[in-house]
This record gives C-alpha cells, structure tokens and sequence, in this order.
C-alpha cells in the first residue's frame, strides 16, 4: 500500500480524529 | 442498485465493491462501515468505491478495513484529482477507524 493514502482519503477533513485498531 | 432511502443513516458494506449506485444516493448516511477487498488488480473496484466515497457528502464517521484502503490504493490518482473528486469528498468526515486485518497478496 503506498504511503499516504490516508492523507489523500482526508485531504479535506485534515482535523479528523484517526484511531488504527488490531482486529 | 436503486436505492431510494432519503433517511438512511448507516451503511455498511463488506465484499468487492462492484455495484453502482442510482437513486437518492447516499446523501443522508453518517456512518460508514466498508471492508472491502478485491481479488484481482483492475480498475472497477477502486473506482466504484471511489464513487460510493464521494455520494456520501455527509458522512461524520468512517470505519475502514486495511484491505479497503489496499483497494484505494490502486485508484491514488483518482484521489488526487481534484477534478475528479467533488469538492465535498470527505468533508464532513469527524472520525476515521482502520481495522488493521491480513492483505491480500499477490496485488
């Protein structure tokens, strides 16, 4: 997976909260 | 898929992304759940859930697996492009979950 297509994904919402959890 | 639910609030979806949808949209959904996952790198998965992604004008929270942002992944041209993407895409968003899980190899 490249790097950054969580920045593209929230290019316009950059304030939105981010939580990565392990299933 | 006609879909013609002016109200709906949640919408979760796990599988490959083929689908289309027409009607009402998904203008009034808040939260979104996706595991999406491909078995073959072509462009109609991205790009329809690329599509879903930019209908959802209003959606506050997001859940995504790591697979849905593998299949993304493939379309990060598509994300890129403002001229593609509507000027809404994501903006309403509040909160984004990643649910890490194994890939898919071979992609």
């Amino acid at each position: 997976m490249p790097n950054g297509i969580l920045d593209l994904l929230l290019h316009n919402s950059p304030s939105a909260d981010v939580d990565i959890v392990e299933c | 898929i006609e879909l013609s639910a002016p109200s709906l609030c949640i919408f979760s979806f796990m599988g490959t992304p083929y689908q289309k949808f027409r009607g009402s949209g998904l203008s009034s959904v808040k939260q979104v759940n996706i595991d999406a996952e491909m078995l073959a790198n072509y462009s109609v998965p991205p790009l329809a859930l690329l599509s879903w992604l930019s209908g959802l004008v209003n959606v506050k929270s997001l859940t995504v697996s790591a697979s849905t942002l593998q299949v993304l992944s493939f379309a990060p041209d598509y994300l890129k492009d403002e001229q593609l993407l509507p000027s809404s895409f994501m903006r309403s968003l509040k909160s984004l979950k990643v649910k890490l899980k194994p890939l898919s190899y071979g992609l």
